[in-house]
């Protein structure tokens, strides 16, 4: 496939072929595309993402938040002003998209959308500059990185965060369960993520 | 880098609708 068909929609439907398809349950995958800054500087920006959620939810066993209940007010009230500002029309305090409760996981997916990693910082531009996947499995592990977004990804009930080099940028997964490195994996990412080869 | 707020606009166009049919499937 040409770079042409680099868009919104292919990254969308293979992101969500690489989640849908796995025997491991991820609660995310995100594409951070790389590029650069006015500077010169490379940057991986967000390129788009692919929100599953936890398993855990539906069963009705997971620890879906930890928020008080003013962090999750705070929450709906921030989704509702995006929601607002999406749809075009004013803020609703009974919109369906923001009733029910923001979970940590769906906030960290929200929250990445406006976060970006310039020189190789953070696990997806260690991934990025070094071209070796980064696979990091276990809250402590988590806690203990020195990327930022790895210990907020632990805040959030994260226990696996993995970064995967392609072409044009870095796949990152994430989970609430501890997933061990899989080489499966790493190739399916390879084999959808390499847009140029 | 001007891709990037389209591209975000996207996913979160999508992420929303992806909610509100869970909570009114719910």
């Amino acid at each position: 496939p040409s770079v042409a068909l680099f868009n919104q929609e292919t990254l969308q439907q293979r992101l969500q072929a690489l989640i849908e398809g796995a025997r491991e349950s991820w609660t995310y995958a995100i594409f951070w595309q790389s590029s650069y800054d006015y500077s010169g500087a490379s940057v991986l920006g967000w390129g788009d993402g692919y929100y599953k959620g936890d398993d855990d939810k539906s069963k009705g066993k997971g620890k879906t938040t930890t928020s008080s209940a003013a962090e999750q007010e705070h929450r709906k009230k921030v989704l509702r002003e995006l929601n607002s500002l999406i749809s075009g029309s004013a803020p609703s305090a009974t919109d369906e998209a923001v009733d029910e409760e923001v979970t940590d996981t769906e906030w960290f997916f929200l929250v990445s959308m406006t976060q970006s990693f310039v020189n190789g910082m953070g696990l997806a531009g260690q991934a990025f500059f070094n071209s070796t996947p980064v696979w990091v499995t276990g809250a402590d592990r988590l806690v203990g990185s020195t990327c930022d977004r790895a210990r907020q990804g632990q805040v959030f009930g994260l226990q696996t965060m993995v970064c995967i080099p392609s072409a044009n940028g870095v796949v990152e997964l994430g989970s609430t369960e501890p997933i061990f490195q899989s080489s499966d994996l790493m190739q399916k990412v390879r084999v959808l993520f390499n847009f140029d080869s | 880098p001007s891709a990037v707020p389209q591209a975000r606009k996207a996913s979160l166009a999508r992420f929303l609708e992806k909610r509100k049919e869970r909570a009114m499937s719910a």
